[in-house]
């Protein structure tokens, strides 16, 4: 089953914009 | 039952029969011996082509063409056997049988109805609680999939009204909330079915155990994201959780990708009061996961782990920089939001 990995996506990115 | 009353019915059948001599007695046994023996040969038999099924998917989970044209064809008998024989284990591998049918074509439609007749067919008999259990937890990735969010929590809140808490059942049934959680957006929810897994995670086997520390990694996350906002001081921490799931470790085209994607978002976490560290645990990474992804990610099956690993891998090759990141990893998440 595929993690729900847009919302991984998301916030690894959210993290680096921090 | 069915071998306790053909063991039985033989040995009646032959004390009236030989010893007694009372030929409405014999006659009665013979009878009751011939109908639970035909009984269970159509039991082992279907039962036969369960088990064919459920061994190759415990072996692996990539489509075995051949086993499903030969299990197709053989619906019609087994449909067959459900009509004629009232035979709760028949019945209930039956109904099993159709759903993996379905599991293997990918038919998430398809398995849901399966799961449905099940429901409905042994909601009219004495026993309910087992099968009611089985085919509606087996509809709850289906809803998943197909994003009936409310379908899903209202299956999983059947379920667990099925079972008794520290269960197997009842373990099994929040990792789905869990799932459900991370998929529906609802991560509150997440984070309130880990909270009482974890006080049992002493008594699982060591599959369950893991596979429940890895869903506690990812709460973990969106903790540290804000996504969820804990009602208890939480610590996480990622050197132990590494030590704690060794057998997952060494799945390498299963559990070890959720591993891999734990580190670095936890890295990404500790970028925040560690800068250096967590850049430098994550760029030491890189040439290994890269090795991984083309070694170990290779089927059709794993494409999506294959494209978000990739997607990963372009944070430390960005140097941190998000816009940087958010380019080099744009084809593949296009690819992976189509795929």
């Amino acid at each position: 089953e595929p993690a729900p990995y847009a919302v991984l996506w998301d916030r690894a990115l959210m993290l680096l914009e921090e | 039952f069915l071998d306790l009353i053909v063991l039985c019915a033989k040995k009646l059948k032959y004390h009236y029969g030989a010893i007694v001599g009372d030929r409405k007695q014999y006659r009665t046994y013979c009878e009751l011996f011939e109908r639970y023996n035909e009984m269970m040969v159509i039991s082992d038999r279907v039962e036969g082509y369960y088990l064919d099924i459920a061994f190759e998917f415990a072996q692996s989970k990539s489509i075995n063409e051949e086993l499903l044209e030969k299990s197709k064809k053989r619906i019609p008998e087994v449909e067959a056997y459900i009509r004629e024989y009232d035979n709760y284990w028949i019945h209930m591998l039956g109904f099993n049988i159709f759903g993996l049918v379905k599991q293997m074509e990918s038919d998430y439609r398809g398995l849901l109805e399966v799961c449905q007749q099940a429901i409905e067919h042994f909601g009219n008999g004495s026993v309910k609680r087992g099968p009611l259990f089985n085919f509606t937890y087996k509809q709850i990735p289906c809803f998943l999939q197909l994003e009936m969010y409310s379908e899903a929590r209202q299956a999983i809140h059947t379920c667990l009204r099925l079972t008794l808490e520290g269960t197997y059942n009842w373990i099994i049934t929040l990792e789905y909330q869990v799932m459900y959680g991370f998929h529906s957006g609802d991560f509150q929810a997440a984070y309130e079915a880990i909270k009482p897994i974890r006080g049992y995670l002493d008594k699982m086997d060591p599959a369950t155990r893991e596979q429940c520390l890895i869903l506690d990694a990812y709460v973990h996350f969106f903790i540290g994201t804000g996504d969820i906002i804990p009602t208890q001081p939480e610590v996480f921490r990622p050197a132990r959780f590494m030590n704690e799931v060794p057998i997952f470790s060494k799945d390498k085209a299963g559990h070890h990708i959720n591993i891999l994607i734990l580190q670095i978002l936890h890295s990404l976490l500790k970028r925040r009061t560690q800068p250096t560290l967590a850049e430098n645990e994550i760029t030491t990474r890189r040439s290994a996961l890269e090795m991984y992804v083309s070694r170990h990610l290779r089927g059709e099956y794993l494409k999506w782990a294959r494209l978000f690993l990739r997607m990963l891998i372009q944070i430390p090759a960005g140097y941190f920089n998000p816009v940087n990141v958010r380019m080099k990893a744009a084809k593949d998440a296009e690819l992976l939001k189509n795929a």
